[in-house]
């Protein structure tokens, strides 16, 4: 699975994802990154791409629920992401996101998880474990 | 804060013994994917436009399982799914049980523009995208644009 999020100079949000699935997954299964709001949401507050096993994304609708917690809660991008990837299956969920603001965040309860990021700050970050 | 982007690959058990004939790829990947949104939004690029850009860039690297990295099925297939969506208007398409395309990810970006649907998928999705393809063909400028016939006022047909 690869994805990407962001937020441009006029503060608009988008996100993408795009998976080859499980492999040896049975033919027809259908995983998070097509089903909106499971591995794949944006609205006004945030963008968000998730990655990871597919059924436990979907349970749980990552993507959504990191937006709901901004949206309904008032939390902050990085809080609600580490909200929703605490209350995921160990080992199961990675995702990226950005907020309107320009906040980036990038969590996951796996060993890993390639991923990239850059600001018009200056932040720039590219890694596969967390060191 | 001024615009921002952040982009990924798998996320999993990946043992830090990956040996640098597989590690380096990847991570030369990223940055160069990375590089290439940062460039577009630098220039001004809307965001819609930029993940779909990156994603794509991200399909045609085959270190990744996506578009020609895809991963096979237990039946020895491709079937591959994407996603976009657009936060200021919630507009969103994908696609799902792709095998001939080439970029699912701008499939679903037409799914989301060119129709009045979010979701298409297996024969339905790459019929869609054949028509796709004939209608970017230079022929394009005598193709009638589809007519569009008006829903039947009393019926249901609208809704789920």
């Amino acid at each position: 699975t690869v994805g990407c999020v962001a937020v441009d100079a006029a503060g608009n949000l988008a996100t993408a994802t795009s998976t080859g699935g499980l492999v040896n997954k049975m033919a027809g299964r259908i995983g998070d990154t097509p089903v909106v709001g499971a591995g794949t949401y944006a609205n006004a507050l945030c963008a968000v791409s998730a990655t990871g096993k597919g059924e436990e994304i979907m349970r749980h609708t990552v993507a959504r629920d990191v937006a709901a917690l901004m949206e309904h809660r008032g939390l902050r991008l990085r809080d609600a992401a580490a909200r929703v990837v605490a209350g995921a299956p160990r080992g199961a969920v990675g995702l990226v996101a950005v907020s309107r603001t320009g906040e980036v965040c990038m969590a996951h309860n796996t060993t890993a998880m390639f991923r990239a990021c850059a600001t018009e700050a200056g932040h720039e970050e590219v890694g596969i474990w967390t060191d | 804060m001024g615009w921002a982007l952040a982009l990924h690959g798998g996320a999993g058990d990946v043992p830090r013994t990956l040996p640098p004939e597989t590690r380096e790829p990847r991570l030369a990947a990223l940055r160069r994917c990375l590089d290439l949104g940062a460039a577009a939004l630098r220039d001004g690029r809307a965001a819609l436009d930029v993940v779909e850009l990156v994603v794509r860039e991200l399909e045609d690297c085959p270190h990744f399982n996506a578009g020609r990295g895809s991963v096979l099925t237990a039946d020895g297939t491709v079937e591959m799914e994407a996603c976009v969506m657009e936060g200021a208007t919630l507009r969103c398409g994908a696609v799902a049980g792709l095998s001939t395309v080439a970029n699912a990810v701008s499939l679903a970006r037409l799914v989301m523009e060119k129709t009045p649907h979010i979701y298409l998928a297996f024969d339905g999705a790459e019929a869609f995208a054949r028509e796709q393809i004939d209608y970017t063909q230079p022929m394009k400028g005598s193709q009638q644009a589809p007519q569009d016939t008006p829903a039947p006022a009393d019926d249901n047909s609208q809704t789920g």
